[in-house]
């Protein structure tokens, strides 16, 4: 059991690392509290964003901490890839740069899988191969095929 | 195994006339007012595809999915999936699944069109790997609770999951 | 004791109307549980959004919850009016429609008191007297007095 | 009674180099990238308005309210408010609060550049209703916290301030 969990985890930390960099430039860890026991101790996210020194996840700001858990739910999601995804409002927090790179990362998954992402940002709207909006109308919820020129003119 | 069609008829905010959108492999993304209905339609996937707790869907009973307008009786999601590569045991290029609510909180599953039992569906489903819930499929909200982990919660996660 | 309460509740329950409509156009309600027995049970939000039928708040979306959560607490600090008051990202989770409309409601509230909002919303930025960016540089949080004009063209 | 100056030095993702910013009446909007320390302007604020909670400040003890740099070795924190309607009983049209905070966790407060105990800095503050906690000051996610409340909270939040 402790084996199987090691080797989980060893997938899941080298995973976050690598989306870690992508999304933000800097660089990321998953530590185990305890090494030779691991089920005795927790699991640390270390994170070091460019320009600043390694911190605790728990000393990051609401974004930072937002756009970390991005990179951990991409690792998890690794280990048993998927034909589809979904994604609701995973941006809600991060700034226009996070915003722009999640999107960048999104596009090129999309070329080999089927991504769904509910988005309220201008630039994930951008990067749509496919847009739809969907709104209320007459206490109905109404689905329309968007132009990106339309997105902005109403934005 | 993508979705190529979603057809959603008198689901929460969806109304008793049928709406159905066309969707290819690639980045949709799906946009809108607050309050629109963008969430909605991701439970109408996972509906659809087996969800039994009306906790996921975001309801208390899960007859409050069927669409508040009096007139309305049933709601009924379809989606319709890519089988090009035979990936589900079923020899057809496309497969569609359905899934039909009643007031009585009774559910109704149909496969290419044929009524099936719910576990003859998920056996189908779990072929490709498809479930209504996994780390595929994203709330609105699970990333803040992600971030706010503890390091032993964190550890419970990766046990879950190895 | 129950007075005291009634008496909060009322005042609370009275500006939340006109927050709330103020806010979304729509009408929003706070109940007791049991009017006869405050205490014995909890209070209700009961939310009707526009063209929408009313519901209780627990039925509302995310941005819709946000919104009222909003019209809540402006609600409560009318209790006890301050001389300044700082806001956090409160419109994270709101769409153009709702951010533009807070952003009215705080220009409007700024004529008599001091109004401290941080943002990543635009629209609030526009609105702003006065308008700072906060960024990190060689790991140190440096200030700029910013105007409009930079910030959409770094937007 | 309203903030005119703000002059944070050392305190959290701001280095040993003072940095002032004058504000006005009106509507102040901070921006800037995810990071950059918005919220920790905020939390400067309310640690030198006499904040005694480190989970408040966002740290886990109040030593760690200091610059992490090694060469840093205090934070400190002051704001200027206007006085001129004299609703703080200090004869000036301006009152300086000020905060500082040790390596040694220890805190020292001054009043115009007197030094005073808390005590003394709460009570003067109290006059105007100021407190480092309220409704008048809303930190990040709250808003969340609120909705998510159930009937029972929100009842028992308007009995706490009623
Ligand atoms: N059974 C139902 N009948 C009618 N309307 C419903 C039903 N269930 C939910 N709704 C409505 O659907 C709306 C919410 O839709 P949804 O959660 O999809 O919004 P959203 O577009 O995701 O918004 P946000 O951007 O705020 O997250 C709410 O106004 C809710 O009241
Ligand atoms: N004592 C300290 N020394 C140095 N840096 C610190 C210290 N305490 C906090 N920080 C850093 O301050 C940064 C967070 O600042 P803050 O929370 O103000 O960001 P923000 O601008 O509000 O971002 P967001 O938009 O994501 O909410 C973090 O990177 C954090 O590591
Ligand atoms: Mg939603
Ligand atoms: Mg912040």
């Amino acid at each position: 059991k402790k084996r199987v969990f090691l080797e989980t985890f060893d997938k899941v930390a080298e995973a976050f690392e690598i989306f870690f960099n992508r999304l933000t430039g800097g660089q990321g860890w998953l530590r185990l509290e305890n090494p030779n026991d691991p089920f005795s101790g927790g699991v640390e996210m270390v994170l070091r964003f460019p320009g600043k020194s390694a911190r605790s996840v728990r000393a990051a700001s609401g974004g930072e901490k937002s756009v970390a858990a991005v990179a951990l739910l991409l690792a998890l999601q690794g280990l048993t890839p998927a034909d589809f995804y979904i994604f609701d409002e995973i941006d809600a927090h991060m700034d226009l740069q996070y915003s722009r790179r999640l999107a960048e990362l999104f596009k090129e998954m999309a070329e080999k899988t089927q991504i769904i992402v509910i988005s309220l940002k201008d630039i994930m709207a951008e990067k749509a191969d496919q847009l739809i909006g969907v709104y209320n109308r007459g206490g109905e919820s109404r689905i329309v095929k968007l132009k990106l020129e339309e997105v902005i003119k109403a934005g | 195994v993508f979705i190529k069609r979603l057809t959603i008829q008198g689901f929460k905010s969806f109304g008793p006339r049928k709406i159905s959108i066309a969707l290819e492999k690639g980045l949709m993304v799906i946009t809108g007012p607050n309050g629109g209905g963008k969430s909605n339609v991701m439970d109408a996937i996972r509906f659809a595809l087996g969800e039994l707790s009306a906790h996921n869907l975001r309801v208390g009973r899960m007859a409050e999915l069927i669409h508040d307008n009096p007139g309305t009786n049933y709601a009924r999601v379809s989606i319709t999936l890519d089988n090009s590569e035979r990936v589900l045991p079923i020899n057809s290029p496309e497969v569609t699944v359905a899934r039909r609510i009643d007031r009585n909180g009774e559910s109704t599953y149909f496969l290419n069109g044929r009524q099936v039992s719910r576990n003859e569906l998920l056996t189908v489903l779990s072929m490709a790997n498809i479930k209504p819930s996994g780390f595929n499929i994203v709330p609105q909200g699970s990333v803040i609770e992600i971030a706010e982990m503890g390091g032993s919660e964190l550890r419970k996660m990766i046990e879950d999951i190895s």
